[in-house]
């Protein structure tokens, strides 16, 4: 509904981008 | 009726606070379950940052209006920390259904993580209410009155004390787990996320140098540029 861009992979979540996976 | 800047801007609000009535100012009991299913149970951490940045938001608040908004402050991060639980119980159902884990004890006890996700939830709530809005032609530099100028992005990075490269992290995971957000938030979410990408992650101190640095020791990355290229 928006343009917005995701660009993160599927692989890519909350956890990965704060190092705590 | 045809729309209108006033009508849109009640539109908005209505349905911020409408998706928003459902949800407490605690957390749900299935985000409690989350907690309590952590090796160290965040719940304690949780409040208690709630309620010192609760305090720092409403003081900058009324600094930012008025002495006596200082309740309109309050009402305003309340409005916040529901969005906040909101989001924060969706990006955990999404990420127990990619990891298939229920025991997120490291991301929950991360202090960094929550700052991030509150500051997001109080940009779109402030964004909503017309507090936070870009002027044509630049961030900070509009004509209009003090109080938007004051509370513009990244006003709220200064009150909850976060650096602007931690903000980023949080902002696609969050549209992602609102799908009800609308397209005006969306779009002053991007903003948000430009400016950091071309300016404010740049800036001295930024935790952006220090991770590069160590990119460049782990021989992985190519020759780290200076901020001024």
């Amino acid at each position: 509904s928006h343009d917005y861009h995701f660009g993160l992979e599927d692989h890519e979540g909350i956890s990965e981008l704060f190092d705590c996976d | 009726p045809p729309q209108t800047p006033i009508r849109a801007a009640m539109t908005s609000i209505q349905q911020l606070r409408g998706d928003l009535t459902s949800s407490g100012d605690q957390p749900s009991t299935h985000l409690a379950t989350y907690f309590k299913n952590c090796t160290v149970d965040p719940t304690q951490d949780v409040m208690k940052r709630l309620e010192t940045l609760g305090e720092a938001f409403s003081q900058r608040f009324g600094q930012a209006v008025g002495p006596h908004c200082v309740t309109l402050g309050r009402q305003r991060f309340n409005l916040g920390v529901k969005l906040y639980y909101k989001i924060m119980e969706a990006m955990l159902k999404s990420e127990e259904k990619r990891l298939s884990v229920q025991n997120f004890s490291k991301l929950l006890n991360d202090s960094t993580f929550h700052t991030s996700l509150l500051a997001c939830a109080l940009e779109v709530v402030m964004a909503t209410y017309g507090e936070s809005s870009f002027k044509t032609g630049g961030y900070n530099q509009g004509s209009g009155d003090a109080a938007e100028r004051n509370m513009c992005f990244p006003w709220i990075l200064d009150v909850v004390n976060l650096a602007a490269f931690d903000f980023y992290k949080v902002i696609e995971s969050f549209i992602k787990a609102d799908p009800t957000l609308s397209k005006d938030i969306v779009k002053h979410l991007e903003t948000c996320e430009n400016l950091i990408m071309e300016r404010i992650a740049w800036r001295t101190g930024s935790p952006l140098f220090e991770l590069l640095r160590q990119e460049h020791e782990g021989g992985t990355a190519e020759q780290v540029e200076t901020p001024a290229s």
